[in-house]
């Protein structure tokens, strides 16, 4: 019998059923032309190579359903009630996100309409909007100082402009403001020209 | 500070110090965490000119002297907590990989998981004390991921009971290894091991390349670096070859095969077992995916904060090149799959641990499946996380290709993984043979378990569109 799939795209937990149901059909895909490379020559090698671009894809979506379930399972973990809400968020982006790459794989398998990789690419949209008051204090959130982070652009305290100009007059060419390579090189043959 | 990250900070919904936590396991690894990062903060041992400026000899030659300050500083600070170090290590050389990374990662990991008890008590606190400094010697120049094609023989010997180790063609020439150019006085060596006139397969073993003391390389033996790489300006990448060079059969790393002094060979549990250190690096990997995608994302996202460019409405100011959709939509869902990759990291990192305890009890039921997980997702995560890196440089404009912007160092640093401990599209291919075993038990009427127990369902799966 049917087993239809019900796809709720706001909802972390189904996503996962719906990224489990991608691995499991790709899986299945990749046996089955296995299966059928084998039936057409002797060699076990052979049908493994021949089949190995659909086996990759297995492996993609295996480890892409790993993902999208981990990071749900994560949120579960979350208290306080404002980093949940913010990390909702997160995980919904990634998995429709990912969704949204990859909508034949979605599309194919049936696991979703196109009305509803409609609403996918809208939902994205606006995931982005709902992040952005947040983002800065998201990257701040991993807590990277400056030391390690050994980023102009990306310092802490955003004073960016200043500080580029100061690193570039550390370069080893401006140690003089007349470099050697002028006398040496450029000023006899201009001398000549 | 500056006024438009100010008011970011100001506007955010949340407080960013709970999710720090919530990243590093807890408040209180979070606080030991900044703890251990302070030590060397606050260290003028630690610093140094930039490293954008100087040559690679320069380079390697700072790495080095911070590398050996290091090991005396942990000394001195009585940390000896495997994550504590890998904080500390990771602030002395801001995520670079450094000379010694072989040696701590790699080498001494092996000793632990492969030696004897007798081989540890031998080699472990020489190794500790930095008297023998170890690479882990694997890769040949004319063959990689697949292991079983690597060239490097041991013949054992028993009438003087000790291996002869040769390097029989150009190709199989040890090429690679971090630290094992000019850093290393030991490697262990990955060879074909033959006994009475057959071959073993793959074997492990402890080999002396340079004289303690003077350095000099040992005669049989011929070492150096390879030359100037994509990025790894601090690492001493080598190549080593062998004539003839003879070793103890004490050398061989004997925990689970073994020669007895007659020649006799006794064979392993499971062959998978001496690829164990592989395994833990390649779990590894996964949370560094995370952690470079987060550094990349760190550095696009408050630079995509402060920078104003072009204008959304007419006669309006300069927009934050964030408010520009197409900005986010490069960037923010990187910054998600930055954060997916660390609960992943994470839980690789448990998993390991957990299963790696099982193994030492004897249990090897599990092991099939953390090589199978530990392979692709070190593959997936690797291939996003490079492929995010560069995204986010070219979301910086043209400051991202300034060394200055922190990101190309980031991208030669980070993007070596996708082919070092097993190329990517290898490791999905291991992953695909236990997801084709694992369905053809199912098929068969067995049950699996683990992250490929939704197989289970899948004969009761005829899935069909739902209208919306």
């Amino acid at each position: 019998a049917a087993r239809p799939t019900a796809v709720h795209i706001n909802d972390p937990a189904s996503l996962v059923e719906a990224y489990k149901l991608r691995a499991s059909r790709f899986v299945e895909v990749a046996a089955k032309n296995l299966q059928a490379e084998l039936n057409r020559r002797k060699s076990r090698e052979d049908a493994w190579n021949r089949t190995s671009v659909d086996l990759v894809r297995a492996s993609e979506a295996h480890c892409h359903y790993v993902v999208v379930k981990l990071f749900t399972t994560q949120l579960s973990e979350i208290n306080d009630a404002a980093v949940h809400a913010v990390m909702n968020n997160l995980c919904l982006l990634y998995a429709l996100y990912g969704i949204s790459k990859h909508t034949g794989d979605f599309l194919q398998a049936g696991i979703l309409t196109d009305a509803q990789v409609t609403q996918v690419y809208q939902r994205v949209k606006e995931l982005l909007a709902a992040i952005r008051p947040n983002a800065v204090a998201l990257v701040d959130a991993f807590d990277f100082h400056d030391n390690c982070l050994a980023s102009v652009l990306g310092r802490y305290d955003g004073n960016i402009y200043e500080n580029m100009f100061e690193w570039a007059k550390k370069s080893p060419l401006n140690k003089t403001e007349v470099h050697e390579a002028f006398h040496k090189h450029l000023k006899p043959k201009q001398a000549k020209l | 500070m500056n006024e438009d990250l100010r008011r970011e900070r100001d506007s955010a919904s949340f407080n960013p110090e709970l999710l720090t936590h919530i990243l590093d396991g807890g408040a209180e690894r979070t606080q030991r965490r900044k703890e251990i990062e302070a030590l060397v903060l606050n260290d003028p041992d630690f610093q140094h000119e930039d490293l954008n400026f100087l040559s690679r000899s320069q380079r390697y030659e700072e790495a080095i002297r911070k590398s050996a300050l290091m090991v005396v500083k942990l000394r001195k600070y009585g940390i000896a907590d495997p994550d504590e170090i890998y904080w500390f290590k990771r602030c002395v050389h801001h995520g670079r990989a450094e000379p010694l990374d072989l040696h701590l990662g790699m080498f001494l990991p092996t000793l632990l998981t492969q030696a004897t008890l007798e081989q540890q008590d031998r080699f472990f606190m020489p190794a500790w004390n930095l008297e023998i400094i170890g690479s882990y010697a694997q890769t040949e120049m004319g063959h990689g991921t697949h292991l079983r094609g690597l060239e490097t023989t041991a013949t054992y010997d028993p009438a003087t009971q000790e291996f002869i180790l040769n390097s029989p063609t150009v190709t199989s020439i040890k090429w690679w290894p971090g630290g094992l150019g000019k850093t290393s006085n030991h490697a262990i060596v990955l060879a074909q091991l033959y006994t009475q006139g057959q071959c073993k397969g793959l074997h492990a073993f402890i080999v002396p390349i340079r004289q303690l003391g003077t350095h000099e390389p040992l005669p049989g033996i011929t070492v150096g670096d390879i030359g100037p790489k994509f990025g790894y300006d601090e690492m001493d990448n080598g190549y080593l070859k062998m004539d003839n060079f003879r070793i103890p059969r004490e050398n061989m790393l004997m925990k689970y095969a073994k020669i007895e002094p007659d020649g006799t060979y006794v064979k392993p549990v499971s062959d998978k077992l001496t690829y164990g250190t592989m395994v833990f690096i390649r779990s590894i990997i996964v949370g560094d995916s995370a952690r470079s995608l987060s550094k990349a994302c760190t550095i696009a996202i408050r630079y995509s904060s402060v920078r104003h460019q072009s204008e959304l409405k007419p006669g309006d100011p300069e927009p934050q090149i964030l408010d520009y959709q197409t900005q986010q939509y490069k960037l923010f869902p990187l910054l998600a799959t930055a954060y997916a990759f660390h609960f992943v990291g994470a839980y690789m990192k448990m998993t390991y641990y957990r299963i790696t305890g099982d193994i030492n009890e004897g249990d090897l039921s599990e092991l099939p499946e953390l090589h199978a997980l530990t392979a692709g997702l070190k593959a997936f995560t690797s291939w996003i996380a490079n492929a995010g890196i560069e995204e986010c440089r070219m979301a910086c404009g043209g400051h991202g290709y300034s060394r200055c912007s922190g990101l190309p160092d980031i991208y030669v640093t980070f993007t070596p993984c996708c082919t070092y401990e097993g190329e990517n599209t290898v490791m999905m291919l291991q992953t695909a043979r236990f997801l084709i075993k694992s369905y053809t038990q199912v098929c068969s009427g067995q049950l699996v378990s683990g992250m490929v127990s939704y197989l289970n369902d899948l004969s009761g799966q005829h899935i069909q569109p739902q209208q919306v």
